[in-house]
């Protein structure tokens, strides 16, 4: 006979770990420089703070392959009494919002915690301190596998003498450095690609790199968005009625769109409800299944909604992603492109391309693919990703582009919810929206290229004359 | 300033729905189907029971893409008082341990009633019955998605008048019948391959698909297995001694790695304590973290343990697999191999490829692949799977085979643990030791394709003379 059991979120991870990068200590030495750099830049960016990250790793056995990796920046912090459960609970963190950010799941630095436990024993150590703050506190923190909580080993308190705000994380973990290394060093150079404005400092073992800041200009972060009508389930309805209810006496329908959703204002939710068939003064709470269901069918279905708003989104810009390129690639031609803001299920997106030619760029057979995904580069599973799927689709010579040609292409997708197609964010799946967006993109720079390879070509001749 | 929350596992996987696979209602569909077809086979075969499963797709409103998927199965049945977790609680199953199965996440099903409730808000409605059983249990069954418990909403019992068992599930959808219809026709013919001594019929609007089994010869189904010393890490350690501790009184290092750990004898034991520095009457609850950190890295590290023992595999075997895939692909020529047992990590595996040539096999530019894992077909993810990167690794024409030519390659990887890329089990990751298996078992099934296109190219040449 069976026998049956549940897991905690920790169990499952912990016994899961490949699923999220975790499957060997060269991926999961990479796999933990990514959760904290990415926790770092998102505790800077998202309060306009100019980010400053030194990323360390040492060798605490070589022998054993033990490793210390410490990264620490100038963010706003962590609560005090958050700390716990931040790098204790699998499933908790403050990115469950409609927003741009790099943190998505609220998995991340849990799963560097948990790995860096099961292969040296070691807690976590975490020093915090939000700005303006007195104090930094100091905790190490283990992981109750089985019931995903949180073990404080040690906790106190110091005087924040020298005004410092930030966080600063250590990890302890068998982690295969030489292996490791140039995923490393690429991941830190196209962060430093993607977030020019960010100055960040990376030592290992053999190694030292220095990217100061570009520019001092800095996007303005994303506010917090409202779902959008075009997004909608039965399941979601349930969660914001029960939201709205539990703030307020009994709401209308129209009232309930008006407050909840996305570019909905009076007038809109009127001709909604009109042409649904629904009374705008029905009091939310006393819909049935029925109508949850049937509603939620004619939401998605309308045709009259205003787009998603790219209020939640903060993509890079031409500028700085030209910035960005020239400083890490050194190409001779450089040509950007940030799309208009477009949607997928409700949710916006914004397609950022950039093409860069000749230069330092190597001659290759294929472009050269830099992807990036809400500020984060992509380093593996290309095979799968949307972006090298309409690069390949695409007829380059159209663009006088014959291989072997020194060509590097840069995609940065941004959206309140990038569609990854796994926990381990390494590619993103091929919705067709954004597929569409990425070829409108790619041709357009590409057009640019050409444009400049025909003027190289047409000075060429004149000097051949 | 920040705003922290925990996600239940419901919650959870409910916003990130399509990293399971239920990212539209083209791959809903299909993932719902496998998910239901999934675990009627492992309630059947586990149990040495022959598998006659019928799955059924019906409209329930054509205009809205409703669609009620239903499978039903003659397996070992669900217990009573586990049918709601099974159903409602994500993370929850009988597949938490070291036996070869589809199953592995305690999610699938889970993932299904959740889209099927979001879409339509209908329940999930089963049937089932044990073994003997005088009754039929009849549950409707929703998720409470914040907390992750299952909320039944009705239930009653039956005689079981025709002494049945088995488990009837149904479930109402929204679902893209007519774009998903060739993928899962493709995925129940490749059961039918993998699964020959299955009965399988198949019923949607416009088609109707039978397999009656080739033959009753069924695996010895796998026994539960033990870990091995190879796979271990301090976590593991501290909860195999806190599991031993849980029954017995003080038991010493020794007692304790004979008793918990795969091919360890007392002779073994007493050989590797002396190997690592430890007396064989240490009682393990003294043993420091320490202690712990330094006895995982020697059990992985010491030479002589015993390779894994595949007792709790249960691979198709030669004459199945050529069996199945002369049924399903109809070829002029078809070769298999089971190789014998290896190891990952601690992990007991073993590959099974077939080559098939000519017959109803197409004319392909590069080989036709059948991917499957545990007895599952994938379907999706090709381009990051081990198999396509080794045989795109492979040169061809060693074998005398020119593309476009008529061949198709058949892999099968069994293992206690897939290494499956996502909790969507479409693709494998590609482990070291999997994939020299796999080149292994390729060129070798290669090298007889090549003997037979040697032969027909002779009788061709003699005809000509
Ligand atoms: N360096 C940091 N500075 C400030 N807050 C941090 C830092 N690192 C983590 N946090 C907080 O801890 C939370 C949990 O981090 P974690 O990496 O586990 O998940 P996440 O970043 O939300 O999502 P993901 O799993 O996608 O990384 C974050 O949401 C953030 O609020
Ligand atoms: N048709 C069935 N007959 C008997 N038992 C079943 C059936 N379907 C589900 N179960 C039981 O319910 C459990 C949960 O199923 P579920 O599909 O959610 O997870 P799983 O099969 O264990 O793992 P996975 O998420 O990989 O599919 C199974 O482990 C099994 O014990
Ligand atoms: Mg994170
Ligand atoms: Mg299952």
């Amino acid at each position: 006979a069976e026998e049956f059991r549940g897991l905690s979120p920790a169990e499952f991870f912990y016994r899961n770990r490949e699923i999220a990068g975790f499957s060997n200590p060269v991926r999961a030495l990479y796999q933990t420089v990514r959760e904290l750099v990415e926790n770092s830049l998102d505790a800077t960016e998202l309060y306009r703070i100019l980010p400053d990250i030194h990323v360390r790793i040492s060798y605490v056995s070589r022998e054993k392959n033990i490793v210390k990796v410490s990264v620490r920046d100038n963010g706003i912090g962590i609560p005090l009494k958050e700390v716990p459960n931040v790098f204790g609970k699998v499933f908790y963190g403050s990115k469950y919002k409609l927003r741009q950010s790099r943190g998505v799941f609220g998995l991340g630095i849990k799963m560097a915690v948990l790995y860096a436990q099961m292969t040296t024993g070691s807690p976590v150590l975490v020093r915090t301190a939000s700005p303006k703050s007195k104090n930094v506190h100091e905790f190490q923190i283990l992981i109750d596998i089985t019931r995903n909580e949180p073990i404080v080993v040690s906790y106190k308190t110091m005087n924040n003498t020298r005004g410092w705000h930030g966080t600063h994380v250590e990890l302890t973990l068998e982690g295969n450095w030489s292996s490791a290394r140039s995923r490393i060093v690429e991941y830190i150079k196209r962060t430093a690609l993607i977030a020019p404005y960010a100055s960040i400092s990376f030592e290992g073992p053999g190694i030292e790199l220095s990217f100061p800041r570009a520019t001092k200009k800095i996007p303005v972060p994303p506010s917090v968005g409202k779902p959008h009508p075009r997004g909608v389930d039965i399941e979601l309805l349930k969660q914001l009625i029960a939201y709205v209810n539990s703030s307020n006496q009994a709401v209308t329908l129209e009232d309930f769109l008006v407050k909840v959703f996305d570019g909905v204002g009076r007038k809109t939710a009127r001709s909604f409800l009109k042409w649904a068939g629904y009374g705008p003064a029905i009091s939310i709470d006393e819909l049935s299944i029925e109508q949850l269901d049937d509603l939620a069918r004619k939401m998605k279905g309308y045709g009259k909604w205003r787009r998603p708003r790219p209020l939640s989104l903060s993509p890079l810009g031409e500028e700085l992603l030209v910035k960005g390129v020239r400083k890490i690639l050194k190409p001779e031609f450089v040509t950007a492109i940030t799309r208009k803001p477009s949607s997928y299920g409700g949710y916006p997106f914004v397609v950022e391309v950039a093409i860069a030619w000749g230069g330092d760029i190597p001659s290759v057979d294929r472009p050269l693919l830099l992807r990036f995904a809400n500020k984060i580069p992509l380093l593996y599973d290309e095979g799968v990703d949307v972006s090298r799927k309409v690069i390949d689709g695409i007829d380059w010579s159209v663009y006088k582009i014959k291989f072997p040609a020194p060509l590097a292409i840069i995609t940065h997708l941004c959206s309140t919810k990038i569609p990854f197609k796994g926990v381990g964010k390494e590619a993103i799946a091929d919705v067709p929206e954004v597929e569409r967006e990425l070829e409108i993109a790619l041709r357009e720079t590409a057009r640019r290229l050409k444009r400049h390879i025909s003027r190289i070509e047409r000075q060429y001749e004149v000097k051949l004359r």
